[in-house]
């Protein structure tokens, strides 16, 4: 329980912030909630070093003060209660009012892991004495532990599920709390310290990150933050040389063909836990589609090909497919993967490849091998929610 | 500020926010070359 200090430069700040905005992202800082006065509050007074020259900038940025609460006392032997915690949001809340460029900033938080007892005994307390200053609850999530976890693990219905139970855990405390504030996933991957060796970053980590997707817009968590984008471990989508991995991929397919709009979908003639079905709107800003399309999204954990067949209300429709397939002799576990043939890579440092579909005539099946999953665009749908 | 900052970022600022300049090798090399070390203190730390 030893800590030496470390310097975060204003150029590093910086740069940080022009990588961001460079990059159309929107930069939220998680503050040090573990500076403390004596009587236990928090002490902000480094804190206001680094949003006096943030605000000197006029950085529009969002904040978050501390990390995984729930496991302070055993990473640092201080105790903070979520009542606490909750007040030093208060204050965290008023001192951003204190700065002109933070004004209209956003405060997110506590950053919870897993939903276990004694978290939920804290995110609940945390929540009845800061929830109202904060715009967005956040939580952690990891299926499994990345020291155990197998390739099973990873291809498993059962362990895919988990997520939901996990979820609605956190729903219900929020909602009876501070009924209505939106729940974001702050910090989520496939496997915790550091992801899976030779699993979190190959084609078989598809099913944990595109199903989290599906299941986490179905049940109104509008916002998901991988965990991580570059960094420690194997669960990065691009590696130490730059080179995207599996979930790059599918994040940059995701984000070109699905919509934020959620439609019910359901299935039959299989098992839905094995053949996982999600449909949205298709992402209006995607030029080649056009309000009323719709995007269909399936991963198929069966160990043989599914043929799947749209209802009779969209037999006549034109159909684009997106399938995913992993690229090499290491089947799933290879880290490199195709799109409908063609071998998705860099064209060069700064360019990234055609995602090239694959039009299917009206009426085809869809035909999902086994252990895959993609994309379909149902085009001239005219799907009402969609218009 | 680090010695990356001086070498890269200062010079970097009159590009305008984004601009794009390759970074100066020795900076590249410096910072390839602390990674691994970091990796591992990151992910020992992440372990616990």
């Amino acid at each position: 329980k030893k800590y030496k200090n470390t310097t975060i430069t204003k150029s590093t700040v910086d740069i940080l912030y022009s990588f961001a905005k460079c990059s159309k992202l929107d930069l939220i800082f998680g503050l040090n909630a573990l500076l403390r006065k004596r009587g236990l509050q928090w002490d902000s007074s480094n804190a206001q070093l680094l949003l006096d020259y943030c605000a000197s900038q006029h950085y529009n940025m969002s904040w978050e003060l501390g990390n995984e609460p729930n496991s302070f006392r055993k990473k640092s032997g201080i105790y903070i209660d979520g009542s606490q915690l909750g007040q030093d949001f208060i204050h965290l809340y008023h001192l951003l009012r204190n700065y002109s460029s933070f004004k209209n900033s956003k405060l997110y938080g506590p950053d919870v892991g897993q939903p276990r007892k004694n978290t939920q005994k804290l995110l609940k307390s945390f929540l009845k004495s800061g929830g109202k200053v904060i715009d967005s609850v956040t939580w952690h999530h990891y299926y499994v532990n990345g020291r155990h976890a197998t390739r099973e693990d990873f291809l498993s219905p059962e362990v895919l599920e988990t997520f939901i139970t996990a979820v609605k855990d956190v729903l219900q405390i929020v909602d009876g709390t501070v009924p209505g504030k939106k729940v974001w996933l702050g910090e989520t991957s496939s496997a915790y310290g550091g992801g899976a060796p030779r699993l979190s970053n190959t084609y078989v980590a598809g099913f944990m990150w595109l199903d989290k997707l599906g299941l986490s817009a179905r049940m109104g968590i509008d916002v998901v933050m991988r965990q991580v984008f570059y960094g420690a471990g194997t669960y990065h989508l691009v590696d130490a040389n730059f080179e995207p991995l599996p979930d790059y991929w599918l994040s940059l397919l995701y984000k070109k063909l699905v919509g934020t709009k959620v439609l019910k979908v359901g299935l039959k003639g299989a098992d839905p836990k094995k053949l996982r079905v999600y449909l949205h709107c298709t992402n209006n800003h995607n030029p080649m589609y056009k309000e009323g399309d719709v995007t269909l999204f399936l991963l198929n954990l069966y160990n043989v090909t599914k043929h799947v067949q749209l209802p009779h209300n969209l037999y006549n429709k034109h159909i684009d497919e997106y399938l995913l397939l992993p690229h090499g002799e290491q089947h799933i576990l290879s880290r490199s993967v195709q799109l409908n043939g063609h071998v998705l890579r860099m064209v060069d440092n700064k360019t990234l490849p055609a995602l090239t579909k694959k039009p299917l005539s009206p009426g085809s099946t869809l035909g999902l091998p086994a252990f895959s999953y993609g994309f379909y665009v149902i085009k001239n749908a005219k799907a009402i929610a969609c218009i | 500020s680090t010695l990356e900052d001086r070498d890269f970022w200062e010079s970097q600022v009159n590009q305008g926010i984004c601009g794009v300049r390759s970074i100066p090798t020795a900076v590249e090399e410096l910072l390839l070359s602390q990674w691994p070390i970091q990796e591992k203190i990151l992910l020992k730390e992440q372990y616990w």
